[in-house]
């Protein structure tokens, strides 16, 4: 098949952002 | 007994009881409590007014105040529930209750769906998912064609829609959740469960920063 059978789910992209990992808000 | 900072607590704009923000929220009285010590930290980063700006913000997740970002941005304007600019004590309390371990479910799946509702249509369109896209590309220098943004888009795009309509309603989402628990993962702070042995606020403190 020319598709492409396990595309990345574009909101488990989204979620690799840094920015929604709020633990940096508790590190010293 | 056990109002050594009250004094001090009085004079901060929005400070709200802890005894009244633990009965609303998943957080023990000592949790707020201890969760006073790192919101009197980072709303004292950069301008020491008892009130956390988008710069502390943006200080505390990229240890650089400038440095501004599309996903910073709508954290910060969900935790400003009053839209005045700047979050509050009973913000930041009410909102981090969400990422508590305990927190309902349901709660997690509505703040994410409020966060990806770029533009507060009460839907997440097509055009705010490739938006994020290229947001997170651009954060981690990452190089995708548009082609295959588009498709990534579109394939994600066309998963969630089940009703086809173009765009992502609070059930869609509920229901696109539901198949990809991983959606709501970073939605989880397990810090929280143990934020008073990280800030224990029955400790007095003597308020001088190492530097």
């Amino acid at each position: 098949s020319p598709k492409s059978p396990n595309l990345i789910n574009a909101f488990q992209l989204i979620g690799m952002s840094s920015c929604l990992d709020l633990s940096g808000l508790f590190e010293k | 007994m056990g109002c050594y900072h009250s004094k001090r607590t009085k004079e901060t704009p929005g400070y709200e009881e802890p005894t009244v923000l633990a009965a609303e929220t998943p957080f023990t009285v000592s949790e707020v409590e201890a969760l006073y010590e790192l919101f009197k930290k980072l709303s004292s980063s950069v301008i020491d007014d008892g009130l956390i700006h988008k710069e502390e913000l943006q200080l505390a997740l990229f240890r650089n105040k400038n440095r501004r970002n599309l996903f910073a941005d709508r954290i910060f304007d969900l935790f400003d529930v009053k839209r005045n600019g700047v979050i509050e004590f009973g913000e930041f309390v009410r909102s981090l209750g969400v990422f508590h371990p305990n927190a309902p479910v349901e709660d997690k799946i509505h703040f994410t769906f409020r966060l990806y509702d770029l533009r507060q249509t009460g839907f997440i369109e097509r055009e705010e998912l490739k938006e994020m896209v290229l947001a997170i590309l651009h954060e981690s220098d990452l190089l995708l064609s548009d082609d295959v943004v588009e498709t990534i888009v579109d394939k994600t795009f066309s998963d969630a829609d089940l009703k086809g309509d173009g765009k992502i309603d609070p059930e869609e989402w509920k229901e696109f959740v539901s198949k990809n628990p991983s959606l709501i993962k970073n939605m989880t702070l397990p810090y929280l469960k143990d934020i008073t042995l990280a800030f224990p606020s029955f400790v007095l403190s003597t308020e001088v920063e190492d530097s």
